[in-house]
């Protein structure tokens, strides 16, 4: 019970510190477990420096730092177990350019690395540049879903005629 | 494992028969807000044995049921059919010589609420077998792998021990 | 009292219902007050239908959806007591393109009915390209903020450089 | 009251002197993750007397002074200074003759905990001084129409009971 959790915060810390410094371009974190000797009373904590930043607890980060650093957190977790499938709903959305860029270089080596199929949401033109197809969801009947294939060429109407 | 289709049933917007083929690699979902890209994700959860209508933006389970629009009537039962290959062959033990699952899960509507049937290849299963068949393969309902929108800001904004919880599912 | 927060509620009310309708292009919303037939001890419950949609609560909507519902409610108090300065940090973050527009010609027509000066912080390129000016925020020495003035023809390539 | 400009000395990232000309219609600021947009609100709402350090993303209130970079050491004091114009005579009587007002707020960080000066017009005043002059002229650090990041999150997810306070606010 607690040796498996201390084991799996080693692997997922481990992982944690090289995918921030991947999706970051630099700087460094790291997981602390606080408040408690026993794992299984812990907390988990994320501290973090973003490039050129002193290291400080996530809380302190801007709005899409924290949405990068906690991102590296779940593929942290993901990497130390790949599952068969793993779906990201919009977690682009809050990333500028340069980093949804970095964002997207991690997803595709993450599945050069692993058997994983990945499903990605997201309304940003970048992204789905970079994806090996595009579904699209229609309401062309209002209330009504529908599933269409979309050209990655036609991808840019696509985000215009939202 | 390796998943193959999702197919939707009257499952909330979704309500003509659609099939999601999942493949290799990286599938974008675009759209613009409200046309039913998350509703996706849910149905791929709700069908591997999601118990929690909260988790589904649903009061009740049986919310999950196309609920109407002005032109449509709404539906008495919603279907979601998984077909996965079972590649690993680490399944339990009653599902383990099958190559091929199609897992499915349907829900009725019914005055004294609604209920669930779960099938694997056809035969009538437990709610617990199918969750036990996606925990075996590293998946499932609550896999850290299938990130629901907003769940990002709620780890951010997690209590420390809460946030450890994402260790337990990993260990 | 009670008669001040019931009257608000009139007024917000009223405001809301039409300032929903014109974000979304249509559909019907309005705000109950429940739990207490107190209004100082109510909940503020908030229904809506999108176009086309049926009539639901607030929590049944998309993540867009929500946001465009939850960004009228604030217009809606705003309206009530127009303040001389709004700052909005990144609320088009979710908006798919043609909510952006709706959402922008929204801010357009309050900026000509007040005389409330806006501040809108956004990664949009849509709405930076709706705005009477822009500023751009860098860190060209690391850790240190700058502000700068930014030529809106300039401003895709602000978007870019990111 | 019309807001005319902010000035940012030692405030968080804005380590040298900021001039932000706070202009008619819209005004869009821009810029990559981090780069210390969300600073410049807070920076408005923190000379307008905010009390919250924690709704200002601080441990404590001395955590808006600049805390060095690995090129340039931690500043002791950090100041924001708001000028406004009195076109509506609406303030509280002891400063209502004012035309214009210059509203400074400095911090100095001591050994025993930080301290705040405010000041109008270089004279000395009380914090609630300054939260009084700006809620006369229907703003402050409160104001609904002041939206941090997440906030609109915050307003979806939030208990009925706490959705109310913002009608309280415009009550
Ligand atoms: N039981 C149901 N029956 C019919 N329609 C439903 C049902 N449940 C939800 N919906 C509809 O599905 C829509 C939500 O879809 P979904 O959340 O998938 O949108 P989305 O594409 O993810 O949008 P966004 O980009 O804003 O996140 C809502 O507009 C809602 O009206
Ligand atoms: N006291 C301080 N001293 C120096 N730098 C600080 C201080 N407090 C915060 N910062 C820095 O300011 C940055 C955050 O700025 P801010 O939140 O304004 O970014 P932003 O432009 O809003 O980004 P986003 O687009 O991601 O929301 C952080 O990187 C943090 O390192
Ligand atoms: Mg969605
Ligand atoms: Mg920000």
């Amino acid at each position: 019970g607690r040796q498996r959790l201390l084991s799996a915060f080693e692997t997922v810390n481990h992982n944690f510190q090289s995918l921030f410094t991947r999706l970051f371009g630099g700087g460094q974190a790291e997981l602390r477990l606080i408040d408690s000797d026993d794992p299984l009373e812990a907390g988990l904590e994320i501290f973090a420096s973003p490039p050129g930043k002193k290291l400080s607890s996530m809380s302190l980060m801007s709005g899409g730092e924290q949405a990068l650093t906690a991102t590296a957190l779940i593929f942290a977790v993901f990497m130390a177990n790949p599952a068969p499938v793993c779906v990201l709903d919009e977690v682009d959305a809050p990333l500028d350019d340069a980093n949804v860029e970095r964002f997207c270089n991690m997803l595709k080596q993450m599945s050069e690395e692993t058997d994983t199929r990945f499903i990605i949401i997201t309304h940003h033109a970048l992204t789905m540049s970079r994806m090996d197809r595009l579904y699209g969801v229609t309401m062309v009947e209002r209330g009504i879903s529908q599933l269409v294939s979309v050209d990655l060429s036609n991808a840019e109407q696509m985000v215009a005629a939202e | 494992m390796k998943f193959e289709n999702l197919r939707l049933v009257g499952f909330k917007s979704f309500v003509e028969p659609t099939d999601f083929e999942i493949r290799e690699g990286l599938t974008g979902i675009v759209g613009p807000n409200g046309c039913g890209k998350s509703n996706l994700l849910e149905a791929l959860r709700w069908v591997m044995g999601a118990t929690s209508a909260k988790a589904l933006r649903s009061g009740s389970m049986e919310d999950v049921i196309f609920s109407g629009t002005k032109d449509r009537p709404q539906r008495n039962w919603a279907e979601v059919i998984l077909t996965v290959e079972n590649t690993h062959h680490n399944l339990p033990a009653d599902f383990n010589h099958l190559d091929t699952l199609e897992v499915s899960r349907r829900i009725l509507r019914k005055e004294d609420g609604a209920q669930s049937i779960y099938k694997v290849n056809g035969k009538d299963v437990r709610a617990k077998d199918v969750q036990l068949i996606f925990a075996d393969a590293s998946t499932g309902a609550n896999s850290p792998a299938l990130v629901r929108q907003g769940q990002i800001s709620e780890l951010i904004n997690a209590k420390p021990q809460n946030r450890r919880r994402l260790l337990e599912e990993a260990a």
